[in-house]
């Protein structure tokens, strides 16, 4: 089973179109094998990426290189998802 | 033991449990609920659709399908959620009943049974479908890129490796060519409903292309109209527009397919998130994801039943 601990997930609150381009190339390259829950658009909706740990150090450089604020919405993916499983478990045996 | 009443609405549950959760429903109104298998899936999962009628043969229908994406778990909790109501609200709710004496009503709860079982049991992110991709180690096709409408254009992908890869040619993910075949022989539907999640968006046609669909205002103004009953019960936001202009080009889509058909109300729904959780809402929130959703859902029904075509 994958697993995805230490995985992040970061929240842009995207605000120029400049910021819209330097995203998309990030979502161009597969390097650092990110995963787009929400894609760069518009200014209007926020644009969420799922980062692995390895890739952490690098990406969050790359948006601070280019003066792009962000947010951690999800610090450890593999905490949430241990809860999921958990709850499903506990409801299953109920 | 395992009756419709006492059924868990508010937790995520595994494709066998809600397979058999069906019969359950089914034994609990006869009269109104029958499940029909409408093909397998790559793996051979058979994939089961909830017919709600009355009678008749071949209706004006309305086609509702969660979860064709299959990470996006409150989509297909909301399917449950949303059989169990129309089956329980039928005969109390005025309106719903009226619906339900000339129309039928098919809900896909599960629409690519492959990927909900793998993102249960092998990776929670799992999205597309599980094929095997000729010449590719990576598996799988994004089953809402799939469809003939503006098929390969911008917003898919070609690298099989990729979460939107649109597949090798129009309805090759079986999947999505079952859904097809159902719709295409019963030649009635009226509307045609896709749940994903999330980000809180009601989306008409078109995605393919940012031009406006000939029926954009009407939609616009059914979604509008849909949108604000969702939002009376938790104040939930949420945008409408056309998938292009609200999010991005995207070709492929399912809902551009339908209404290229001539099935006028076509819709997609992205449910919400409570802005921190993305594909993980909690257990908690499908019970008020699911609410706020069916008072959006009736709105378009009622709209549809009251504007035959």
């Amino acid at each position: 089973e994958k697993v995805f601990i230490g995985d992040q997930v970061i929240r842009v609150n995207v605000e120029s179109e400049e910021q819209i381009r330097l995203l998309r190339a990030l979502e161009q390259d597969t390097y650092w094998d990110l995963d787009f829950w929400l894609h760069p658009v518009n200014t209007e909706i926020p644009v969420d990426i799922r980062v692995p740990y390895s890739s952490l150090y690098a990406v969050k450089d790359y948006l601070r290189a280019h003066n792009i604020q962000f947010s951690v919405m999800i610090s450890n993916l593999q905490e949430l998802l241990d809860e999921e499983k958990a709850e499903m478990e506990e409801n299953n045996m109920m | 033991e395992r009756s419709s009443k006492s059924f868990n609405f508010g937790a995520y549950h595994p494709l066998e449990t809600i397979y058999s959760w069906m019969d359950d429903l089914v034994a609990a109104h006869p009269n109104l609920v029958t499940k029909e298998q409408i093909g397998t899936s790559y793996e051979g999962r058979p994939m089961y659709v909830l017919k709600f009628s009355t009678g008749g043969d071949k209706r004006p229908a309305i086609w509702v399908d969660s979860g064709i994406h299959s990470r996006e778990w409150v989509s297909q909790a909301t399917g449950v959620w949303t059989a169990n109501k129309i089956a329980s609200d039928y005969g109390t709710d005025a309106s719903l009943t009226s619906l339900l004496k000339t129309m039928d009503i098919y809900l896909l709860i599960l629409a690519n049974p492959d990927g909900y079982v793998h993102s249960h049991t092998s990776n929670r992110m799992w999205r597309k479908t599980r094929s095997q991709n000729s010449g590719s180690t990576c598996r799988g096709v994004d089953p809402n890129r799939n469809w003939d409408a503006g098929f390969g254009g911008p917003g898919a992908s070609t690298n099989p490796c990729s979460d939107s890869y649109h597949g090798p040619s129009p309805h090759s993910e079986i999947e999505v060519k079952n859904v097809v075949n159902l719709v295409k022989n019963h030649g009635n539907f009226k509307s045609f409903i896709s749940i994903h999640a999330y980000s809180q968006l009601l989306m008409y046609p078109y995605g393919y292309t940012c031009k406006d669909a000939f029926h954009a205002a009407e939609l616009d103004s059914v979604g509008r109209s849909a949108v604000q009953k969702l939002s009376s019960l938790h104040g939930t936001t949420y945008k409408v527009g056309s998938i292009c202009k609200i999010i991005y080009q995207a070709s492929g889509g399912s809902i551009d397919w339908s209404y290229n058909l001539g099935i006028k109300y076509s819709f997609a729904f992205e449910l919400r998130d409570t802005g921190r959780y993305g594909f993980i809402l909690p257990a908690n929130q499908i019970i008020p994801t699911a609410s706020e959703t069916w008072l959006a859902l009736k709105d378009i029904m009622e709209y549809v039943h009251d504007h035959s075509y």
